[in-house]
């Protein structure tokens, strides 16, 4: 199918499992066609996709399960799309497209939210245009606003998540901000704040896994 | 040069890695 074809079908308005199959062809088609191709699809199917993410995201009464589904897979094409400078460039100037990545960050879909930890993530470390990182923090601070929590909780949420990749990845966003803030005071700041939300409890395991890696080091240099 | 794919595998692979973090 072309580009063109995929844009057509999103602004027919299809639902559910029409929909779900749409965005799963279309995934493997960013995937495996030339960058002219993304061109193709362009900031037109980009901001098809970004829409219908947001009405996803604020339909409380959607079809949960297929919904989610359907918010999962625009995440995975999306990260499909910024797989070149493009698809990059056009998401990082489009007005909503960090935002709705940072709406993604919800523990209760543990997949979706690993997946849109890790492209906040690198979005966060890209060295141009500069201050991404403080973008992406400026976004997840104003959203945690608007639903009046913590502006890191649903990422120390994601940390005591059974799910090992969402506490790697919620880790890594962590680590990303804080390693591209430039003043050494926020950066303490930050992680202050961290510890205060209970940043330590999850990673309890890794102190015990320190001693056996450390033990199994001074029994193979005995050895 | 400037179609280049794999941008943010690259980026995702530097972060799993650690490399992203590596103070200069």
């Amino acid at each position: 199918k072309s580009a063109q074809v995929y844009i057509q079908e999103l602004k027919s308005e299809i639902k559910d499992g029409q929909l779900l199959s749409c965005l799963e062809s279309l995934r493997v088609s960013l995937n495996n066609n030339p960058v002219s191709w993304v061109q193709n699809f362009g900031n037109e199917g980009l901001a098809l996709l970004l829409n219908i993410l947001r009405k996803l995201q604020d339909d409380k009464d959607e079809n949960f399960v297929m919904g989610g589904k359907c918010q999962h897979e625009i995440i995975r094409c999306l990260k499909a799309f910024m797989n070149n400078k493009y698809g990059l460039k056009s998401m990082l100037e489009s007005e909503e497209g960090i935002t709705l990545l940072v709406r993604a960050i919800n523990p209760q879909k543990p997949s979706m939210m690993t997946d849109a930890v890790k492209l906040l993530s690198a979005i966060s470390i890209l060295e141009q245009p500069e201050g991404l990182h403080e973008r992406v923090l400026e976004v997840i601070t104003e959203e945690a606003e608007k639903q009046n929590i913590e502006r890191f909780q649903p990422l120390i949420s994601g940390m005591k998540n059974n799910s090992l990749p969402l506490r790697a990845s919620c880790l890594t966003l962590i680590n990303a901000l804080i390693s591209r803030a430039e003043e050494l005071d926020f950066r303490i700041h930050i992680r202050s704040e961290l510890l205060r939300l209970g940043l330590r409890e999850p990673l309890k395991l890794k102190v015990q896994l320190r001693v056996f890696d450390e033990q199994a080091e001074d029994d193979s240099e005995d050895l | 040069e400037d179609d280049e794919t794999g941008i943010m595998d690259g980026l995702l692979e530097a972060l799993q890695s650690g490399a992203a973090f590596r103070r200069k």
